[in-house]
């Protein structure tokens, strides 16, 4: 029932943080049930939503050391953005040497997740800028993974290396593992280089690519000021309108492959 | 003779290998001798000066796991752009693993610099947006730390968390680690919204702040692609002066705290 995306790109700062925010929220506004796992010890999801990771008593992190935890105790619902968290905790930063040479460690996040994977349309998991264990464990546990790529040169040269770990999680650990979509993000409008890579993408990943392209708008940077997703804050922007146009898109294509 | 300066920042996409390779050819161009040292998985300064890593033989992971290896055997000079750099390859991921338990594993890069610290007049070091066991040696070996933060609120927010890991250093491995200073970069002139976050920076930290502030600059992301620092493709463009200008401020002033 419910689909797990992996929101994935190790380069940082390419938007998977406002994609897996934006783009949840957009698909709450179509009558979907969202959840987000906040999967960055940076927590900056938990934070972009207005929970302070210090104050929170359980976190993703619990859930992944701790084989009696249940995830279900994490879950901070927001009423008011209709939206569902699983926070994160900077303690998740050790979870690399804690799981260190535990059998299956590349599934735990996979097992915990099968208690609620029914509970939501979509389970959203916002991964932090490396290809460590905690993003291994999102491609093994999810369903589709879904790539940021902002339009920009050093971006678009690390994604063969992402797509070799996601060819290996595929072999190794999780068969169906699809790839959801390709997504330019952060397209300056007002550069040729921005146009220049976009065509690269396109040219390299063809199908792949979402048509929408989410385009460079400062009105994004001011989500966690105010705590909430842009269509709450600023409803009719371009950008709201291009998640939006995202959610549609998403909702209407098969997973490729 | 030499000094080290780590540039560190656990958010990601917030202009440590931009300021690496435009702070340091700006100081090649003032007469000094600079190696930068590529400590990031995902080498993007390596690819920024035209390196493929790849075709790398000896990269900065070598140097950190064969005892016998010499860092010397790895220094790749660019006569062109005046610069040295140790390249990276993304097999430094594995690091962590590599090293997980191994006594005296947070100097390991420290021992190795010994070798060449009096080589250079400054050695920059170039690290990933994480807070792991990489970015703990680069402090560990540093002399000070440059913290480059975007002028937007999730990397402000996150400086708190970085400052503790710096203090946590100082304590247990490195006492004279001092803060090179903080640096505002990809400040955006056209929002309110960066001049907040810059001024919350300046009550927050004071004179640890840089006056020369990084603007935003679509000539910048142009780098990789023209494998150069700025001061060679766009030597007049306003960003290639806020590098010089900084460069200068870093001559004259002490390293603060
Ligand atoms: N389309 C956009 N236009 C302008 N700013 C954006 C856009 N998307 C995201 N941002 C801003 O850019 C910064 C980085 O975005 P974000 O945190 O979503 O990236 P990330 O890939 O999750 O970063 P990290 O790698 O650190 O996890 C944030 O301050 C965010 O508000
Ligand atoms: N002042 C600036 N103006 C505009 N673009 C910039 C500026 N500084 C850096 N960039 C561009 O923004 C992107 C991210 O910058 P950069 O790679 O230097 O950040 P980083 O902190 O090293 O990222 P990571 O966390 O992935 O290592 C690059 O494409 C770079 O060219
Ligand atoms: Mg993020
Ligand atoms: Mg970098």
């Amino acid at each position: 029932m419910g689909k797990i995306i992996a929101v994935a790109q190790h380069k940082g700062g390419t938007g998977k943080t406002t994609t897996c925010l934006n783009l949840g929220a957009s698909l709450c506004d179509t009558g979907k049930t969202v959840l987000i796992i906040d999967l960055d010890p940076q927590a900056s999801l938990t934070v972009s939503v207005g929970i302070n990771p210090l104050q929170v008593k359980k976190s993703i992190h619990h859930v992944l050391v701790d084989p009696n935890s249940d995830i279900k105790d994490t879950i901070i619902q927001l009423p008011t953005l209709n939206l569902s968290v699983v926070p994160s905790h900077m303690d998740l930063a050790m979870v690399e040497s804690e799981l260190a040479g535990k059998i299956g460690r590349e599934k735990v996040l996979f097992k915990k997740l099968a208690a609620i994977k029914d509970d939501f349309d979509y389970i959203f998991i916002d991964c932090p800028p490396t290809l460590g264990l905690l993003v291994v464990n999102a491609l093994a546990s999810a369903d589709s993974v879904l790539i940021p790529i902002q339009c920009e040169p050093l971006t678009f040269y690390g994604v063969k290396h992402l797509l070799q770990i996601i060819n290996l999680i595929r072999e190794e650990v999780n068969p169906p593992l699809k790839i959801e979509g390709i997504l330019r993000t952060m397209y300056d409008r007002r550069t040729k280089l921005s146009e220049e890579v976009s065509e690269s993408i396109m040219q390299t990943f063809g199908d792949l690519v979402f048509s929408t392209i989410i385009y460079r708008h400062i009105k994004f940077a001011e989500g966690p000021v105010h705590e909430m997703p842009i269509n709450f804050y600023a409803s009719r922007s371009p950008g709201a309108l291009e998640y939006r146009e995202l959610a549609k898109e998403l909702l209407t294509h098969e997973t490729k492959k």
